[in-house]
């Protein structure tokens, strides 16, 4: 070890272990985490003979699959032996190793965040009889779309259109333009053969809002995509260049009337519609996924303060005392400046993606008992906790790469590939202003309900308090 | 009220920017309103104000889960440990006090004593948090295979591994590049 790092670990005031066991939940979690790390890269699915920045993009894409495939199968082996469940699946997919065997980004994610998610959240008992087995399985690979070309944030305005046929108990998918073709779904070019889409609904010449509908994209043998399906990659991006984003447009593409899930709103078969509880809920998905979102955001930070940290304990830089040799650059305070306030805000994030995880659990809770009173709350909270946190994420890691001086442009420090990771958090899942603003709409009503006498409720309990002078 | 120079009373700061914030954008639309502009309009036009507003509704929010959550973890910790999550704590509300200063002394009624104070308390927070940086980062316990890092890896062989890696190039596996017989002699003697 370089002994400058290792005088830095001599001198540390406090026990490193503990922190750690503290940052996974416990001993336990520390545990179960390094034996999973243990089990997938005993398995040395992350090693490439060339690295991976030197290939091209479709050889990118095929090595991103075969590098998914290979790390479902050990994770199926795992659960077969241990018997775990969904949750190991995210733990491995969602967290750091996820991330390390497929650093540019995996062509089977949202079969794992959103797919299967929005079944469990939004299809009745049989629907997910019938769908979750072959789902978990990978008999079936899925993706979820909703943005379109000329659409995103502002889901209200998105084009494709479900409409009923009584006559033959049918949806009609279609893309009325090139703006309504589906555009970004990770997974969705050539890697899943079934797909969640979000269509404005029609039944007896009337449209009743966004609703989720399975569509099968490709023949499950073949994988030529069906009749009236027009679907491909959209091409390279900043990063992520392994995730497949693919683009999908319908030519009157009918599917069963049991196609839409319906947990909670229903078309009878004579195209009746049963309203849903609240037009809130198909938000559930959404609001799971930003906080997923805010947990990946702290793994992002941590990663690139833990290079930027040790890189400065490493690096020696200029002589501002003459007689003395150059000092470690983690001396000089503007350095302290750039990266202490990442390790801080690591913490921050991680600690309130886990109030925000309890918080969204306990309104899920209410939403079942049809108390829907905190639901908007949540909303609004997701929204801004999701813009903010992913800002400040990219300019966290973007202020580490910049810290490393030039090194920090070498791909090979892995400050570049975390930075496209993390500034594409900025607009997918929600274009970043548009979710301020949305966030701004809770915000004006509940100063109207305080400027009205009104109890609000406890995230912004604080504006009647300031706005009578009380301390909150 | 008085400015009070703590976590808390920058946090409490906090709400006052928040508060102050929607209430302008509230004031705003209503003045516009009577202008003339439709709400619609009045929204659009007010809406830089309003991102401002849930910004700053949100950093309260992530100063106050920040500092509730780590005084309940605080107590359940070794003393070392504690020392370095409250410093961990004050730096990064301090920090965020001083990078929104502007919107303090609008809505607050803190001074430029107390901003002094501030920015003498945040190089001070620096200076105790350095000899703990590198374990910091170590508690994160990223393995090398997952850091996936040349300028991260534990070992701290910076050098070496920025040069290991450059050597992997395609370009590296041959002394001379085919480029050069097709296209640089061609053109260095004219013939291209």
């Amino acid at each position: 070890v370089n002994p400058d790092l290792q005088r830095e670990r001599d001198k540390c005031t406090f026990n490193v272990t503990e922190l750690t066991n503290l940052i996974d939940g416990g001993v336990q979690n520390t545990e179960e985490r390094k034996r999973q790390e243990d089990l997938l890269l005993k398995e040395g699915i992350h090693i490439e003979e060339v690295p991976s920045e030197y290939l091209s993009h479709k050889e990118k894409y095929e090595l991103a699959v075969k590098k998914a495939c290979l790390l479902f199968k050990v994770i199926r082996r795992m659960q077969e032996e241990e018997n775990t469940g969904m949750e190991n699946y995210r733990s491995v997919l969602g967290g750091n190793l996820g991330s390390a065997i497929l650093a540019d980004g995996s062509p089977l994610t949202l079969h794992y965040v959103m797919f299967i998610p929005t079944i469990l959240g939004q299809a009745t008992v049989e629907q997910q009889a019938y769908w979750i087995g072959r789902a978990f399985n990978l008999d079936i690979i899925g993706t979820y779309a909703q943005t379109e070309l000329g659409h995103g944030t502002f889901i209200r305005g998105l084009e494709t259109t479900a409409t009923y046929d009584p006559s033959t108990k049918e949806f009609v998918l279609h893309s009325p333009t090139l703006t309504s073709y589906k555009w970004w779904p990770g997974g969705l070019a050539h890697t899943a053969n079934y797909c969640i889409v979000m269509a404005q609904l029609y039944t007896k010449g009337q449209c009743h809002g966004l609703h989720p509908f399975i569509v099968q994209l490709r023949d499950e043998e073949t994988h030529m995509p069906l009749k009236g399906i027009k679907i491909g990659e959209i091409g390279v991006k900043l990063g992520m260049n392994g995730t497949n984003n693919g683009f999908l447009g319908f030519e009157h593409v009918r599917i069963p009337r049991e196609n839409m899930l319906m947990k909670n709103s229903k078309v009878l078969e004579d195209g009746t519609y049963v309203h849903s509880l609240s037009s809130k809920l198909t938000y559930g998905t959404m609001m799971f996924v930003r906080v997923v979102l805010v947990t990946d955001m702290c793994n992002y930070m941590a990663k690139a303060v833990t290079i930027a940290t040790r890189y400065s304990a490493v690096r020696r830089q200029s002589q501002p005392k003459p007689d003395e040799p150059e000092p470690q650059i983690l001396d000089y305070v503007t350095q302290q400046h750039k990266l202490m306030i990442g390790i801080s805000t690591v913490h921050a994030f991680r600690l309130s993606a886990n109030w925000l995880w309890h918080m969204y659990n306990n309104v899920i809770a209410e939403l079942d008992t049809g108390d829907l009173e905190r639901l908007p709350e949540l909303h609004a909270l997701s929204c801004c906790l999701k813009a903010v946190t992913t800002a400040d994420a990219a300019e966290c890691v973007e202020r580490c790469r910049l810290s490393c001086g030039g090194h920090g442009y070498m791909l090979s420090s892995s400050l570049p590939t975390t930075y496209g990771l993390v500034t594409a958090a900025c607009t997918y899942e929600g274009e970043n202003t548009v979710l301020l603003l949305q966030t701004a709409r809770y915000l004006v009503k509940a100063w109207q309900q305080a400027m009205g006498g009104n109890a609000l409720t406890p995230t912004v309990s604080y504006i009647s308090e300031v706005s009578t002078g009380r301390r909150s | 009220p008085p400015w009070d120079n703590s976590v808390q009373g920058v946090i409490h700061g906090f709400h006052r920017v928040a508060a102050g914030k929607i209430g302008m954008c509230v004031a705003n639309i209503e003045k516009r309103q009577k202008s003339g502009l439709c709400y619609e309009d009045a929204w659009n036009m007010t809406s830089v104000q309003l991102a401002s507003a849930s910004e700053s509704h949100c950093r309260a929010i992530l100063l106050s889960t920040y500092y509730s959550e780590t005084e309940k973890l605080a107590s359940k910790v070794t003393p070392a440990l504690k020392t370095v999550l409250l410093q961990l704590v004050d730096l990064y509300v301090v920090y965020w006090a001083l990078q929104r200063v502007g919107d303090l002394l609008r809505f607050t009624s803190i001074s430029e004593r107390d901003i002094e104070q501030l920015q003498n308390w945040y190089e001070d927070l620096l200076t105790r948090l350095r000899p703990n940086a590198v374990g910091l980062v170590d508690a994160f316990d990223f393995r090398d295979e997952i850091l996936h890092s040349a300028l991260g890896s534990y070992d701290g062989r910076v050098y070496e591994r920025l040069m290991e890696e450059a050597l992997k190039s395609p370009l590296n596996a041959q002394p001379v590049n085919d480029s050069f017989h097709k296209y640089l002699k061609p053109f260095m003697q004219g013939k291209l």
